[in-house]
């Protein structure tokens, strides 16, 4: 599955 | 969420504080460039377009709510705002911004992790942010006093993009599968244009004299 921690940033 | 993220959000959160007390309180926009400022609102719509639809956090969608509200009443306070709009200096702000978003709009459109709507348009605000700042560093190229809370504004924006990169090679060996080449290199380029203004705000800070950068 891709990675998608960066959207929680802000 | 580890510190320098946390940081990098609170000096965020200090610059927009700064340019409000700035504006609010005493009605003066002087050395603040609209273009940049018009070039944010973009960037914070089309990143946020996901609050509605991906919960996160509710820390998450608060400060999401502050970027929106705050970048769109700072440009309503320059542009409609009868006391404040006279403050701003049409003329030095000249740098053609809207020449920046055409690039920005191919590129995300070339370069991009997944081609949907909501992918290109947050990639899309990745790029234009990077560049965001610079019709605000042309204007204070041509304004020969700085005022301490424009420059404290320019010295917090840039800070927080440093912490962003400390916070990105904080969560490269502490996460897995944690690349993001987009984020890092249009972070890193963001971050290389306040360069020259830290070596200047230093300066003057070390030499305990007026912010002034060269012509």
């Amino acid at each position: 599955t891709k990675d998608e921690s960066t959207k929680d940033e802000l | 969420m580890n510190i320098f993220r946390l940081a990098g959000d609170m000096t965020h959160l200090f610059s927009v504080l700064v340019l409000l007390l700035k504006i609010h309180t005493i009605k003066s926009c002087a050395g603040i460039s609209l273009k940049t400022q018009e070039l944010y609102a973009l960037v914070f719509a089309t990143r946020y377009l996901d609050i509605f639809t991906d919960y996160i956090s509710l820390y998450n969608t608060c400060m999401k709510l502050i970027f929106l509200g705050s970048s769109f009443s700072i440009v309503w306070y320059i542009r409609r705002h009868k006391i404040v709009r006279r403050s701003y200096d049409k003329e030095q702000d000249t740098f053609r911004h809207h020449f920046l978003i055409l690039p920005c709009i191919i590129l995300a459109l070339l370069i991009n992790e997944k081609f949907t709507v909501k992918e290109v348009m947050w990639t899309f605000s990745l790029y234009l942010e990077a560049v965001a700042i610079l019709p605000q560093l042309v204007l204070l190229q041509r304004t020969r006093n700085i005022d301490n809370l424009t420059g404290q504004y320019i010295f917090l924006l840039g800070a927080y993009r440093s912490l962003y990169i400390l916070n990105w090679i904080y969560r490269y060996f502490t996460e897995q599968h944690y690349v993001h080449w987009i984020t890092w290199i249009s972070g890193l380029v963001q971050t290389l244009l306040y360069a020259d203004f830290f070596y200047y705000y230093f300066h003057s800070w070390k030499n305990n004299e007026k912010l002034q950068l060269p012509a």
